[in-house]
């Protein structure tokens, strides 16, 4: 998967970081600071999709195929997470009890072209 | 190519990095926390009380929730006999969550005897039972029925057997970073086997 660059058009992850401070959270959000709320932007032209590292996942590589064969009724690809990982949390809630929770899949890691 | 910005086939428009992303930021942790808004703390509770529960909890435990609730401040015994500590529970954060074990954490001065502590709950029953030796003190826990977690508050009396006053809060050696706490581990409910077919 490709992190994005300034200039890159292609599918990729973008990082971008929440500092729970910048918006005021950090009074109920004992940890983490903050999060990387990480997505994918990018185009999926038609080479590219289904190329190793890029397809989401074998049915995407099929449907790439037919479009670059250019059969009719080939949708649109999406550059989509491909792998997320969990986000631990600690927080008050409104009776001031503490709450640590594992978000499962809240943090996109890696972006493919579906 | 020469698509715009997003992806129509998802037709969800990619949000230039500012104000609309970080309210999209706040929406998606609210839901996936089972939120509609943010939480007011209301009741401020010491660092110190956070930080010394917060090293009690089970570290590395793998997915679940975990909800610790602090006793209530002010003097613990409400002019009866029976002393009595306060907790403001909060429910399990989301429907499909259950609790699945509590326990109370109490900060005790080392008695001058041996003495039997016992937790009574809210209907006079004993809880929990733990013998202190004399001269040890320090955290002790002591195991709770999860289902007093369903509760929205909990009353519990400590008494103490072998002590020279039956009041159980004298042993309490309590300080801004020794308040008593009641840890709840909750897990998401097993849901009945769904065969999917084909």
């Amino acid at each position: 998967s490709l992190r994005c660059a300034p200039d890159s058009a292609l599918c990729c992850l973008q990082d971008y970081y929440v500092d729970f401070r910048n918006i005021g959270w950090h009074d109920w959000i004992i940890k983490p600071e903050g999060y990387q709320l990480n997505y994918c932007v990018g185009q999926c032209p038609l080479h590219v999709a289904g190329s190793p590292g890029m397809a989401a996942s074998f049915h995407s590589a099929v449907l790439n195929l037919v479009k670059a064969n250019s059969i009719a009724g080939a949708g649109h690809a999406c550059c989509v997470p491909t792998h997320r990982r969990p986000l631990s949390v600690l927080y008050f809630d409104r009776g001031s009890n503490i709450v640590k929770t594992d978000i499962p899949d809240m943090i996109v890691e890696a972006c493919g072209c579906s | 190519g020469g698509m715009a910005m997003g992806c129509p086939g998802c037709g969800v428009p990619t949000p230039a990095p500012g104000p609309a992303l970080l309210e999209l930021a706040k929406r998606q942790l609210l839901d996936r926390l089972h939120l509609s808004e943010r939480p007011n703390v209301t009741r401020a509770v010491p660092r110190a009380a956070v930080a010394s529960a917060l090293r009690r909890l089970h570290p590395g435990r793998a997915q679940g929730y975990e909800i610790v609730s602090f006793a209530e401040t002010g003097p613990y015994t409400t002019g009866t006999l029976v002393p009595e500590l306060r907790f403001e529970l909060s429910q399990a954060p989301a429907r499909d969550v259950e609790i699945v074990e509590a326990q109370l954490w109490l900060p005790l001065r080392a008695p001058g005897a041996n003495v039997t502590l016992q937790v009574m709950g809210p209907d006079g029953t004993a809880l929990s039972t733990r013998r202190l030796a004399a001269g040890t003190g320090g955290w002790l826990t002591f195991s709770l029925p999860p289902g007093l977690h369903g509760l929205p508050s909990l009353h519990l009396a400590l008494l103490c057997h072998g002590c020279t006053h039956p009041d159980g809060t004298r042993l309490l050696s309590p300080g801004p970073a020794r308040r008593p706490f009641v840890v709840a581990r909750a897990q998401a409910r097993a849901r009945g086997r769904r065969v999917g077919k084909r």
